[in-house]
């Protein structure tokens, strides 16, 4: 399962 | 965070202190467009839905906070103050902006990474940030002087996305996990608009004279 990272960025 | 992120949103910081120094202490916003700081105080309106929803780090909340009241400041100023909307160059700032923002929109609507309000508003944001900058070059095209704020204003710009896409190629690498298709590849088109400017900026710096974009 592809996992989206979570969105830490600016 | 790695280094090439730090060194990303620090130059991004940079961009906007330079540009309020501008504003703030010169009175002056000539060769800034008020367009392109606009699109700016909506794409940071629509990222920033989450901030009080998540919390990720005090780092991540106090530059969110930052950009929002910097972005909506600026336009303030350029619209409002007495002094600073008289240097406002309205004449030349006359790329249609209204006019990203729908195919933004509609992209965003097609090509998220879930269909839910929050996630389309975040790719809207990623999608208008990566042709916000486009009225700004249009501008510094149209603009004989180019002052030294306004020139470095564009270049700490745009070195923060180049820093993003080190950033980027970075945590591919050390993430296993970190995958954002969208991010990445309006972050590349964003970062290829400044390609013109970047090469006379070198340029102009190397050579030592004033900064002029060929018309």
């Amino acid at each position: 399962e592809c996992l989206i990272a979570p969105k830490d960025e600016l | 965070m790695n280094a090439f992120r730090l060194a990303g949103d620090m130059t991004h910081l940079l961009s906007v202190v330079v540009l309020l120094l501008k504003i703030h202490t010169i009175k002056s916003c000539a060769g800034i467009s008020l367009k392109t700081q606009e699109l700016y105080a909506l794409v940071f309106a629509a990222r920033y839905l989450d901030l009080f929803i998540h919390f990720i780090s005090l780092y991540n909340t106090v530059m969110k906070l930052v950009f929002l009241a910097s972005s909506f400041s600026i336009v303030w100023y350029m619209r409002r103050h007495k002094i600073v909307r008289r240097t406002y160059d309205k004449d030349h700032d006359t790329f249609r902006h209204h006019f990203l923002v729908l195919p933004c929109l509609a992209l965003a609507l097609l090509i998220n990474e879930r269909f839910t309000f929050r996630e389309v508003m975040w790719a809207f944001s990623i999608y208008l940030e990566a042709v916000a900058i486009l009225p700004q070059l249009v501008l510094l095209q149209r603009t004989r002087n180019i002052d030294n704020l306004t020139g470095q204003y564009v270049f700490f710009l745009g070195a923060y996305r180049v820093l993003y896409i080190l950033n980027w190629i970075y945590r591919y690498f050390t993430e296993p996990h970190f995958v954002h298709w969208i991010s990445w590849v309006a972050g590349i088109v964003q970062t290829l608009l400044y390609a013109d400017f970047f090469y006379y900026y070198i340029m102009s710096w190397k050579n030592n004279v004033k900064l002029e974009l060929p018309a």
